[in-house]
């Protein structure tokens, strides 16, 4: 489904843009996260001489260095039954894969925020809690745990837990999730998950030059 | 699409020119979300006097360059012409686009579009 390789000025436009492959002609299109244009439009370089400096290298609404963000869908998410999982003394339980492949290894994770939303019939949610674990065919080990917010979308922070922090991410990032719900019993639905990549490129963030 | 040569010499003193890149044009409209396309611009002309010099207004030249302008101006070198008309401020751009994997990207990019041009 790849073009063919380009050639001439449009080669060397990729070149520039640090690009190595010709996108596909017709991408699957899909709405653009509320979070992406923000991010976009904070960085507008007019927006920048209205009054907020932009430093360099760096996602000011993140808070983090960084000059690349990634806004990667769960690709297991069709595969998912739509209807809820069914708890009967058992947890809620769910994989999500994330496709990594189009990440450089040259950059390195600055933020990695997984976000879900999650429909349960229950109001009450207090005390429950998602665990993170790599996916595993034998029960993997808890890397993290989190407090699921009432009515509002969960999000963790998997940097230092689940993605190493000054490493290269992995090509493919499969996760199993599992819902604690203290003592009660829960119907829970995975509606959406997606990850929020911050990495930087070096290349693309040179040092700045001494004056001599 | 560039800006035309103007009259005179083929280009002029030393300054910006436009240089607009439209993702529509090269065929990257399908998947480039964001911007249409970018304003790149270039520099292009002369650095002789007396525009080298120093001015309200004018590009701006280091007195390196202000200094090889006169030398070439009293002593035409072979091999010591005269400064360079090149960027002298430059600004970032950001582009949101879908990557092979549906994935939505913002990639940053430092030194993308030439402010102004200055003789070095």
């Amino acid at each position: 489904a790849l073009e063919p390789a380009p050639s001439g000025p449009t080669a060397a436009l990729l070149q520039a843009l640090r690009l190595h492959e010709a996108p596909r002609a017709v991408p699957t299109l899909r709405p653009v996260p509320p979070v992406m244009w923000r991010l976009f439009r904070r960085r507008d370089p007019q927006a920048a001489r209205a009054g907020y400096p932009l430093r360099p290298c760096h996602v000011e609404e993140l808070g983090v260095a960084g000059n690349i963000v990634r806004h990667i869908p769960d690709s297991g998410l069709f595969s998912r039954s739509p209807e809820p999982t069914r708890t009967r003394g058992l947890r809620p339980k769910w994989t999500v894969t994330f496709d990594l492949s189009g990440v450089d290894p040259v950059e390195r994770p600055t933020r990695a925020r997984l976000e879900l939303r999650l429909e349960a019939e229950n109001r009450d949610r207090h005390g429950w809690e998602l665990s993170v674990a790599l996916w595993a065919e034998s029960p993997g080990t808890e890397l993290l745990r989190v407090p699921v917010p009432p009515g509002l979308p969960l999000r963790a922070d998997l940097l230092g837990a689940v993605v190493a922090a000054n490493m290269s991410v992995p090509r493919t990032l499969r996760l199993a999730l599992s819902l604690h719900c203290g003592a009660t019993t829960a119907r829970a639905h995975l509606a959406e998950a997606s990850l929020l990549l911050v990495t930087l490129d070096p290349r693309l963030c040179p040092p700045p030059r001494s004056r001599r | 699409h560039t800006e035309p040569g103007v009259g005179g010499s083929p280009w002029g003193a030393c300054r910006m020119r436009r240089l607009h890149v439209s993702f529509r044009e090269v065929g990257w409209h399908h998947w480039v979300i964001a911007p249409r396309g970018f304003l790149a611009n270039f520099c292009q002309g002369t650095c002789t006097l007396p525009e080298v010099l120093p001015r309200s207004g004018g590009p701006p030249a280091l007195n390196h360059a202000v200094l090889r302008t006169l030398m070439h101006a009293a002593t035409p070198t072979p091999g010591a012409g005269l400064p360079c008309c090149v960027p002298a401020r430059l600004s970032p751009i950001s582009v949101l686009f879908f990557d092979n994997s549906d994935n939505v990207v913002l990639r940053h990019y430092e030194d993308m579009v030439v402010d102004e041009c200055g003789c070095r």
